[in-house]
Parts: C-alpha cells; sequence; structure tokens
C-alpha cells in the first residue's frame, strides 16, 4: 500500500495544460463528518491528536496548527470559466462527471486508490496527480479512514474505488494523522457523497441562481440504492477480531472457537481473571469471559486464552493456516488506535518475513499499520482468508523514541494451533504450558537480538 | 497495477488536479495549494480542500466553527483572491494527431 510512480500513457509526454484561472463559489462542510470527527478525535482525546501537516515536533506556530484543525472538514467548490487556452480534447474529454459512490457502498477492508499532488502545487511535472493504493481502513457515518499513505499536499485530492469501478468514494481531509506524538499511518478522507449532497444543499441556499443552476450539474451518486445504505459486509474473516477490556487494559483479539478467544499476555496477563469481550460483527455484544491461560512474563510468546461464559454468536470462526508464503498480501484487524469508539480497522501490506527455527516459523512480520490497542488482533491471508497469527507489536526506536506502525510482530497461528485444539477437545491445559519453555533461539529471536553462536561443547 | 485498477486510475488521473491560491498582486505574501477533483467538466467544476482558503476569510477561521455554519459563500474570502487550476493532460487525444515534441527538453545522463 505504498506511493505508485503516477501512471502515465505509454510514449511521449503530452503537453500539461496551462494553469487556468477559477473562482471559489463555496465553501462546505459536512456536518456529519464534523460531528464524528469531534466524537472519535475530540474531547479528552483532543490533545493525543495532530493532524499538521508537519511531524508534531516541527515547529508550527499554535495559530497555524490551530487554522488547520478549524479547516480539517472544510472544502471547496470551484468553477472554471470555459475558454483559455485548453486544448480541444480535453473540452472534449469523454469523462464529463465523475461517477460518486453512495455512502455505505463500498466495504470496510475494499481495495482503494488515493490520487492526489504530494506538496500541491509544487513540481506538477512531477508529483502531479500520484497514486497510492490501501483499503478502506474503518468508518464512522461519513468519516473513513484509509492505509494508502498520502503526503501532505493531497488534502483534497480523490480516493477511488475498485468497485464500483472507478467510483470517487472520499476526498482527502487529513493525509497525516498522529496520535501521542506517534504517525498512526492512516488517512483522513471525507466521503465524497455527504460532501456533494451538502453541496448541493448549500448551492441552492446562495443567493446567486448561477450557482444554484450549476448545483443540478453536480455529479449524482452513481446506481444509488433506494431506502437505507448497504450493510458494511467487508470480508467475511475481519468479524472474528474481537475487543478485549481486562481491568483498565483493552487490546484486541481473535475467537478461536464460540466461547475462545485468542489476545496478548500484555492485554490480559492474569490467569482467572475476568474479562469482558466485545464483538462489532455482525451485531455489537459484550461477552464475560475468563482467562484460562497465560504465558509466563519471560515466555517470548505473548499470549493469553479466554474462556467465554456464553458464544459469540454470529461471529465466524477463522481456519487456521499452515503455511506461510513471505509477499503474499495480508491484513490486520484491530481495534487500535480508536478502541471502542468505531469498530475494528482493517490494515493491509503484505507477510514480510516468516522468521523460523529449525525450519518452524517463530515471529512474522507484515508492512501492516499496526498501532496500540491492536495486539491480541488476527493476522489474515487476503488470498484465502485463514488465520496466519496473533498481533504481538510493532516496533519503537529505543534511541529516537520513534515507532514505525508499518513493521509489527505476530506469533505464528502454527505455534499455538496444536496446543488450542487440544484444550478445545479436552480442557487439557499442558499444550499451552508447553509454549512456556520455548527453546533459547525463539526468545533471541524475540528479543531481537543475534543469533547464539554455535558453542564449542567442552570435551570433559 | 492489475487491470481491475485500470477504470480506477482511469477516473483518478482524468479528474486529479491541483488548485493552488494567492494574493492578487502580492507574489510575496506567498501562495497556497492543494489537490482538488475536477468533478465536472462542462461547465469545469472542481472540489478541494477548504484549508488554502483560511488565509483569505474575511472574518478569520474562527468563521469555521461557527456553530450551526455548514457553508461559506465565496465571498466570504478576501477580494484579492486569485485561483488557479491544473489538470494533467488528456488520457487520449480525441483527435488522434501526433502531438508536438516539445522543444528543448531532455534527460542528461549523470
Amino acid at each position: 500500500a505504498g506511493p505508485e510512480p503516477p501512471t502515465r500513457a505509454a510514449g511521449r509526454p503530452r503537453p500539461r495544460p496551462p494553469p487556468r484561472p477559477a473562482e471559489l463559489l463555496l465553501l462546505l462542510s459536512c456536518p456529519a463528518f464534523r460531528a464524528h470527527f469531534a466524537r472519535l478525535f475530540g474531547a479528552e482525546a483532543a490533545e493525543q491528536w495532530h493532524f499538521a501537516n508537519s511531524a508534531p515536533h516541527d515547529e508550527l506556530s499554535e495559530e497555524e496548527e490551530e487554522d488547520q484543525l478549524r479547516a480539517l472538514g472544510w472544502f471547496a467548490l470551484l468553477r472554471v470559466p470555459p475558454g483559455g487556452e485548453t486544448p480541444p480534447e480535453l473540452e472534449r474529454a469523454p469523462a464529463a462527471a465523475v461517477a460518486v459512490a453512495p455512502l455505505g457502498t463500498v466495504p470496510k477492508g475494499a481495495p482503494l486508490l488515493a490520487c492526489g499532488s504530494p506538496f500541491g502545487a509544487f513540481c506538477p511535472d512531477i508529483f502531479l496527480n500520484t497514486l497510492s493504493r490501501g483499503v478502506l481502513s474503518n468508518v464512522a457515518g461519513p468519516l473513513l479512514l484509509t492505509d494508502a499513505r498520502c503526503l501532505p499536499g493531497t488534502e483534497g485530492g480523490g480516493v477511488f474505488a475498485a468497485r464500483p469501478a472507478g467510483a470517487l468514494v472520499a476526498l482527502v481531509a487529513a493525509p497525516l494523522c498522529w496520535k501521542a506524538r506517534e504517525w498512526v499511518g492512516l488517512t483522513l478522507l471525507c466521503a465524497a457523497a455527504p460532501l456533494l449532497r451538502a453541496a448541493r444543499a448549500a448551492a441552492h441556499r446562495l443567493r446567486c441562481p448561477e450557482a444554484s443552476a450549476l448545483a443540478a450539474l453536480l455529479p449524482p451518486e452513481a446506481g444509488s440504492p433506494r431506502g437505507s445504505p448497504l450493510p458494511d459486509l467487508g470480508p467475511p474473516w475481519a468479524a472474528a477480531a474481537v475487543l478485549v477490556e481486562c481491568g483498565t487494559v483493552w487490546g484486541s483479539g481473535v475467537a478461536v472457537a464460540p466461547r475462545l478467544v485468542l489476545t496478548c499476555r500484555h492485554v490480559a496477563p492474569r490467569e482467572a481473571s475476568k474479562v469482558l469481550v466485545h464483538s462489532a460483527t455482525p451485531k455489537s455484544v459484550a461477552v464475560w469471559g475468563h482467562v484460562v491461560f497465560a504465558t509466563q512474563e519471560v515466555c517470548p510468546y505473548d499470549i493469553a486464552v479466554v474462556s467465554l461464559e456464553e458464544d459469540l454468536d454470529g461471529v465466524p470462526t477463522p481456519v487456521p493456516a499452515e503455511h506461510f508464503h513471505e509477499g503474499d498480501p495480508v491484513s490486520v484487524v484491530g481495534f487500535g488506535v480508536f478502541g471502542q469508539a468505531c469498530g475494528p480497522s482493517v490494515t493491509s501490506g503484505i507477510l514480510s518475513a516468516v522468521v523460523q527455527v529449525e525450519d518452524a516459523p517463530v515471529m512474522l512480520q507484515t508492512t501492516c499499520a499496526v498501532h496500540g490497542g491492536s495486539s491480541g488482533g488476527p493476522l489474515f491471508s487476503n488470498r484465502s482468508g485463514d488465520l496466519l497469527g496473533i498481533v504481538a507489536s510493532n516496533t519503537r526506536d529505543n534511541n529516537t523514541g520513534a515507532a514505525y506502525p508499518h513493521l509489527n510482530f505476530s506469533v505464528p497461528i502454527t505455534v499455538l494451533q496444536p496446543a488450542l485444539q487440544r484444550y478445545s477437545q479436552t480442557g487439557d491445559l499442558s499444550g499451552l504450558r508447553e509454549l512456556d519453555r520455548a527453546a533459547d533461539p525463539v526468545r533471541v529471536v524475540w528479543r531481537l537480538q543475534r543469533p547464539l553462536p554455535d558453542v564449542p561443547r567442552s570435551k570433559l | 497495477m492489475g487491470r481491475q485498477w485500470e477504470p480506477s486510475t482511469r477516473a483518478a488521473v482524468q479528474s486529479g488536479c491541483v488548485v493552488s491560491a494567492c494574493r492578487a498582486g502580492r507574489p510575496e505574501a506567498g501562495s497556497w495549494s492543494c489537490s482538488g477533483v475536477i468533478v465536472s467538466r462542462s461547465p469545469g467544476l472542481v472540489l478541494c480542500h477548504g484549508g488554502i482558503f483560511t488565509p483569505f476569510l474575511r472574518a478569520g477561521s474562527g468563521s469555521l466553527t461557527e456553530a450551526g455554519v455548514a457553508f461559506l459563500p465565496g465571498d466570504s474570502c478576501r477580494d484579492d483572491l486569485r485561483l488557479h487550476v491544473q489538470w494533467g493532460p488528456p488520457a487520449s487525444s480525441a483527435s488522434g494527431h501526433a502531438e508536438p515534441e516539445r522543444p528543448g527538453v531532455c534527460t542528461p545522463r549523470c
């Protein structure tokens, strides 16, 4: 989901039309977007969030940052008068108007294509209409999040769906998000359909009759469904992710059986402690459970198993993977960043490394964006939908304090599956207790240390 | 990119543009720019981000957060606001003419 070079038609570069003068018709915001933004990013969390075009430690006056924040959910409708030096073929271009995806028709996890010009008007020959791919990571009304990587200057850029093909889904509201001084790796979007609806309504209220006529020319929603929008179905495996709350700590987890949830030890550390498990799909429910097993603090595998008092109705049980293929497209599902304020986020990437000890996978690495709160969440194969592992951590540079959400570590499900199966069938925890006796080379891997040298054996 | 992306890529590149704003006759005051989407070609209508307009708001950026305000008419910005929109070349030449090469453009080897 990284930035990709701009797509250019084959052959010689075509001459770019010169910049054309334009006039501002109106500035508009989507009220529902602002309401969801205030709910998710406002209140107590406000101080933790930054949406500035620069890193939190860069010098930006308070006034500048305040201005950026106020304008974050605002967009503008401009008119470009005809004439000038526009080549005639552009005036006759076939795409008279973009197709607009109705709100709710693109599910979470669906692939998206963001098109923007990094650094705005700086060097358009190089940067104009640069493309970046990702998925729809989360949805809160018209407030959308994508893991497609966007850069400063792409504010206002269009985000398009693969299905419906070429439909405009959203506009970039804030390309960079920072939480607690850490880059989150998600881009904040405002859905296009309600924005255009707001534009139409605003234009009708303007005193200028011309603006009202122009409003009628704004593109309608493509194949708009009658009544309420389609449900957010998303990939079926995404529904296996649950939120795990243990005292004041919360994280993510995955249902591996109707009454069994896998999470991280650092989310649910003490055996026998009570845990509240929330599922978001197909419906929002909360079920009490208790920790039946948690690896010891010194164990390299950061794993806990929660037994629930009731079934998690409708929550699918994923198929555990048996093999891992580096480079395969994968997704992480977790409640990182927003917790209960919103459903789980889906982030996409590839399986970047499978670390093995004695030919057995002991650690998986991915390029998906993983944030605080995602621990315990499932890692899925996009190809098969199989459960590959359990997210344990992302990366922090202890010298600089920088966090790297796109380098993260998961416990392979193959490490856990035989013990989980045994426990599910017999209630026997001995297989899980074996995890505490992981070999030294596995401990070395998870401490991010170099492999132990072969020590010559004593002949005595 | 895979074939599934062809329509999206075409739509994205055909509708993508850059919007820049500056003060008339005051280049030293700087310019602001962002990306945008051409939502209609005839007439030319563009949606872009509103952040580049905050320096031009007559009532300051506070007008964006006034309760109940969902839109502001174009004359909320100062008269000296000048806007320009730039977009890419058309994806295909409808006339089918060979395009003239740009004189003086070369790719020197480093």
